[in-house]
């Protein structure tokens, strides 16, 4: 059996106020490791305590995959996103979403970065977030707007990277059609409140801004519970 | 028809952001 680490705080965020938070230690018949504050990491997010502590043994494997630091660089993203160490180092989604992952911007991403960025694809986060993360992520160079140039290099993106066969005509048309129902004052690009009237008209836009694994977090990783049991046996 | 779509149906229809497979690892 290896190392178990022991866990001292189960309680909810939503039952504690912050002050109260504990920072958790744990300690093994192996080696001392120091463990993240559960309970702060959990405040303000839609996770629980025990959901936070089952998302960082899915955390840990990630981030030790390729570098073993306990953090999460860009290529070990790219491997648990692509479930392949062969496949190319570059992408554009993938790449955005690390970049918006890595809050602090300094290369790599840190447990609490993953948890907050998570919460937002929880499927019980208001609308309103996952439509400001959503923008942030279409936005590419950050300028405030979402323009056609990069819409049209989202398009071609996924489309290399899908198997779907779209035509350089159809894809013109496909961006038009969006300008043409998003970009409300016709200036070419879409802004953040034009986004937020138009994704709460289209709200299947915002579909892929949901996970429904979060809503099941403790059964996806049942290795969570054993270490669990033998926690509270302690 | 993907051509009658908007781009942003197309990319949330078509898992642009994988992210489902971080939990399959």
């Amino acid at each position: 059996m290896g190392c178990l680490p022991t866990k001292h705080v189960r309680d909810s965020p939503r039952s504690l106020g912050v002050h109260e938070a504990v920072a958790v230690s744990a300690e093994s018949s192996c080696e001392k490791v120091d463990l993240p504050d559960f309970l702060n990491i959990a405040t303000g997010t839609p996770f629980t305590v025990s959901e936070v502590e089952a998302l960082y043994d899915l955390f840990r494997k990630i981030s030790n995959s390729v570098i073993k630091d306990g953090l999460i660089h860009k290529e070990e993203f790219h491997v648990a996103l692509f479930r392949s160490k062969s496949k190319k180092k570059q992408n554009l989604f993938g790449d955005r979403v690390f970049d918006l992952f890595d809050q602090k911007g300094n290369g790599v991403i840190e447990f609490g970065e993953f948890i907050r960025s998570l919460s937002v694809f929880h499927p019980d986060t208001p609308e309103e977030q996952k439509a400001a993360f959503a923008f942030r992520l279409y936005d590419l160079r950050q300028t405030g707007f979402i323009e056609r140039h990069e819409l049209k290099e989202m398009v071609l993106a996924l489309l290399d990277e899908s198997n779907l066969d779209i035509t350089s005509d159809a894809v013109e048309m496909i961006v038009d059609t969006t300008f043409d129902q998003a970009d409300v004052n016709r200036d070419g690009r879409i802004d953040q409140e034009e986004w937020n009237v138009f994704t709460k008209d289209n709200p299947y836009v915002l579909r892929n801004m949901s996970l429904p694994y979060l809503k099941d977090i403790t059964m996806i990783f049942p290795s969570f519970v054993i270490h669990s049991e033998v926690s509270e046996a302690d | 028809q993907p051509a009658s779509m908007n781009a942003f149906e197309l990319i949330s229809l078509n898992r642009g952001l994988n992210l489902d497979n971080l939990f399959e690892t």
